[in-house]
């Protein structure tokens, strides 16, 4: 999966990949003290595709809101959502509205799902459906973070860490082995990044073909931006 | 000057205006107070549409005098000092309008030295106004300073403005301004107190820019004529004309190299452009990588709803991929043709494609000489190109003779905070046309050596000036005609026009410049014979170049085919390496800040300012 940093202040965007075994669960978000998890499970594609490469996507969220009582599970099949005891599914195939005292939801048919916590935190999770006869790829999701505000300053995870911002500076702009990505250096939590010039994709306004974000990219699993490397970020289970 | 053992004893700036020709002379006096000999600098910026004339020093009753040689020729003859780099860069850049001429000489103990640089420039009307820029930085209190202008314009004077950066409320009013209809006399010239940074202190107040800027009266269609020694200038800028509807095509470039801060500016100068356009107006953008993209596939009207959609898509361009330039404007100038063709745009209209770009093609046809021909072919003369270059390593060059030969101009934006001011200026400069297809006639066998008399558009606040030779040395009045194409008809005027009597204008004024139009003739003709050379056949830019070099060294301009040589005097028996000042075209401006670009780092503030318009985002997902 990829990792997209977009900081309005400096006008800019940061950009980092993390490739594990498929099957790992990874912590985007945990902040302790508003009670907020969420997790992710990355899934491979069918087989290994020409090139190689094993490519990972995640097609499974565990998000927990203790505070309010909610737990929900998002999958590519599927959207179960626990609150008090009770337990909704919703189906991806279908646009549906839900308003609660705590927590809005809204999915968009086959497209993606739009939830609401109170006092806490907006999230979509965008649905990319794939052919199902495709011989390498697999239905997968995408977790993008809209209002982050009310969140804790203490709040961690692979994203989480970066809710309240981002000090960094790049300087020393230079060739790089694509005349169009230019490298670069990058100061950040006081590491000295090599860093490289290139785009990712936001599917939130396409979600056929995304939407280009320039991006500087932290190679090599983002190491050196975020904080420790990325088995500090697995974790067991979903919840 | 480099310490208290040297005293200046005068900087004096002496610029006198004659009808926008301005010939400045610049005189500075310093005494070496030392016991030993010692080097003494002299650093003067100039404008770089100027033209350095001659350069003198006067050391002990002794005058060294420069002269202008043949660039090729003076670089031979002291080709030992070239090639050590001992003469190298006595002009060098500074800044975006201005370059440098400096020299050194040594100085013997207790002695006294004068400089004397004089340059001359035709003074180019933008946005309504001529402007004089004067850059003075004297380092320390000066004796006896001064800046004094006298303008000159038969035509009458609408406006003056005089203005300085170093200039505090305190010094506001020793700016000396007199205006009369036809003359304006500005001085400017403070005590040693009052140049001093503080009442205890060696310092001097005095660093930065003095502009001087001003307006003429324009009263009759036709423009102004003055004949004067037999030459004669015509200044065409008639006012009141209507506005014609532009149809302007944005070619924009989205290549990853423009990532960072150009794309966000062009972002900001597009939406800043956009909302200037006219509801008359139509539009269209293309952007390119190295695919193209086109916002829709033809022009449309430039009304509120369609420039809000526009400025929306604008707000999205992203870098990616290569350069594909070629394609790019093609495109551009087919939804143009189309257009016109299928009278989707006014009749009336003038078309132009304004190509913002950094780089140099990298896709699709990359060869520069192809590209400016294909363009040219499709174009056939109908469409003018605008290109404005992006920061420093686009290549002028090539955007030059591309704009060129489809009747425009290339721009360089420098890549600072205010691009985005640059790109809408530019805008600004050539948004308002008031006439099409413009030709200033003369009779065939009164006149002769005609600088360009025609021209694609005329813009509102710009002005045409065409010199020519007169040859019948006699003949005091000609006919003259222009004629052009207006919003709504075509524009013909006709006037007959006599020779100035000088004597009766400025009664009380010797004298001053009477070879002013022969000069500003000259000078209007190396600069277009230097701009053919770029686009025209290799026989064609071999005569266009003989023939500037003539005229330069006839004139004494020191143009970028020629050199000035000042022979430096010997001192203590040592021989000095002689001096060579050249002019630096815009390509060697470039490489210069290439090779000392000024310092260019992104960083990301902290975050409290959360409050903008974008919230922050942060996402995962996969390709």
């Amino acid at each position: 999966p990829h990792f997209i940093l977009e900081l309005p202040d400096s006008d800019d965007a940061l950009c980092f990949n993390i490739n594990d075994k498929p099957g790992t669960i990874f912590n985007l978000v945990k902040d302790t003290k508003s009670g907020i998890l969420v997790n992710g499970q990355t899934i491979g594609d069918k087989q290994i595709p020409p090139d190689g490469k094993i490519y990972t996507y995640f097609w499974r969220f565990g998000i927990i809101h203790r505070n309010l009582g909610v737990r929900m599970e998002v999958s590519t099949k599927g959207i179960s959502v626990i609150q008090d005891g009770n337990r909704i599914r919703l189906q991806w195939s279908n646009t549906t509205s839900l308003k609660g005292d705590n927590m809005d939801i809204l999915v968009t048919k086959d497209r993606s799902l739009t939830v609401t916590l109170k006092d806490s935190v907006k999230f979509v999770i965008l649905l990319h459906k794939v052919w199902e006869k495709h011989p390498y790829h697999r239905d997968y999701l995408g977790f993008y973070t809209l209002d982050t505000h009310l969140l804790s300053p203490s709040v961690h995870g692979m994203l989480g860490q970066f809710y309240h911002g981002l000090e960094y500076e790049v300087t020393n702009l230079r060739p790089g082995e694509v005349p169009e990505k230019p490298d670069a250096t990058m100061y950040v939590k006081g590491h000295e990044l090599n860093v490289t010039r290139g785009w990712q994709r936001d599917f939130r306004r396409d979600v056929k073909n995304g939407e280009n974000v320039p991006c500087w990219f932290i190679h090599n699993n983002g190491t050196g931006l975020i904080d420790g490397d990325i088995s500090d970020y697995i974790v067991s289970g979903l919840f | 000057m480099q310490d208290l053992t040297v005293e200046v004893l005068s900087v004096k700036v002496d610029c006198v205006v004659m009808s926008r020709f301005a010939h400045t002379v610049i005189t500075s006096t310093a005494l070496n107070k030392a016991n030993v000999s010692q080097e003494i600098f002299f650093e003067v910026d100039l404008p770089k549409t100027a033209f350095i004339t001659n350069f003198s020093m006067e050391i002990d009753g002794q005058v060294y005098v420069g002269e202008v040689k043949e660039k090729e020729k003076a670089k031979k003859q002291y080709e030992k000092a070239v090639s050590s780099g001992q003469t190298a860069g006595l002009v060098k850049v500074s800044g975006r309008k201005m370059e440098k001429f400096s020299v050194s000489v040594n100085i013997a103990a207790k002695s006294n030295v004068t400089f004397v640089l004089t340059h001359e420039e035709l003074l180019q009307r933008k946005l309504g106004q001529y402007e004089i820029l004067t850059r003075v930085k004297p380092k320390q209190l000066v004796q006896e300073f001064q800046i004094v202008a006298n303008i000159y314009e038969p035509q009458g004077i609408a406006s003056v403005d005089a203005h300085a950066t170093f200039l505090t409320n305190d010094l506001l009013p020793m700016v000396e301004k007199t205006v009369t209809e036809k003359k304006a006399h500005i001085a400017f010239s403070p005590t040693l107190d009052q140049q001093r940074k503080c009442p205890d202190c060696d310092g001097t107040l005095i660093d930065g820019d003095f502009v001087i800027s001003y307006d003429v009266k324009r009263a009759t269609s036709l423009g102004d004529i003055q004949i004067v020694n037999g030459y004669f200038v015509h200044y065409f800028a008639p006012p009141d004309l209507p506005r014609v509807p532009t149809n302007v095509v944005f070619v924009i470039d989205r290549s990853g190299s423009m990532s960072g801060n150009k794309m966000h500016q062009t972002r900001w100068a597009m939406k800043a452009i956009l909302s200037d356009l006219k509801e008359d107006d139509h539009f269209a953008i293309v952007e390119f990588d190295h695919s193209i993209e086109c916002w829709k596939e033809t022009l449309i009207k430039a009304t509120k709803d369609n420039v809000d959609k526009a400025i929306e898509y604008a707000d999205l361009l992203r870098p990616r991929g290569g350069t594909d330039i070629n394609s790019a404007l093609l495109r551009g100038l087919k939804m143009l043709l189309e257009d016109k063709a299928e009278k989707r745009v006014p009749e009336r209209s003038v078309d132009m494609i304004i190509l913002l770009t950094d780089g140099m093609p990298s896709s699709g046809e990359t060869n520069p000489t192809r590209i400016q021909e294909n363009l040219a072919a499709a174009n056939g003369g109908n469409t003018t190109l605008f290109s404005l270059g992006f920061g420093n390593d686009v290549d002028y060059g090539f955007l030059n003779v591309l704009s060129q030969k489809n009747n425009g101009l290339a721009r360089r934006i420098f890549e600072a905070s205010d691009a985005v001011l640059q790109l809408q200026g530019f805008y600004e400069e050539v948004s308002s046309p008031l006439l099409s297809e413009v030709d200033l006639r003369y009779p065939d066998n009164a006149v002769g050596f005609l600088t360009t008399n025609h021209f694609s558009q005329l813009f509102n606040g710009s002005e045409i000036v065409v010199a020519g030779r007169l040859l019948d040395n006699d003949l005091d009045n000609m006919l003259v005609e222009v004629v052009g194409q207006g919003f709504e008809e075509n524009f013909q005027v006709q006037g007959q026009t006599s020779a100035l009597d000088w004597g009766t204008i400025y009664p009380d004024d010797k004298y001053i410049f009477g070879d002013f139009t022969e000069r500003l003739w000259a000078y209007l003709t190396i600069q277009q014979l230097l701009d053919k050379s770029n686009t025209v056949s290799q026989d064609e830019k071999e005569n266009a170049t003989a023939k500037a070099l003539e005229m330069s060294l006839q004139y004494s301009f020191v143009t970028p085919l020629t050199s000035m040589v000042v022979t430096k005097p010997e001192i203590e028996n040592k021989t000095d390496s002689p001096l060579i000042a050249n002019k630096l075209t815009e390509e060697e401006r470039q490489a210069a800040e290439r090779a000392h670009p000024h310092f260019h780092t992104m960083s990301s503030r902290p975050f409290p300012s959360l409050t903008a318009h974008a919230p922050p985002s942060y996402f995962v997902d996969g390709d």
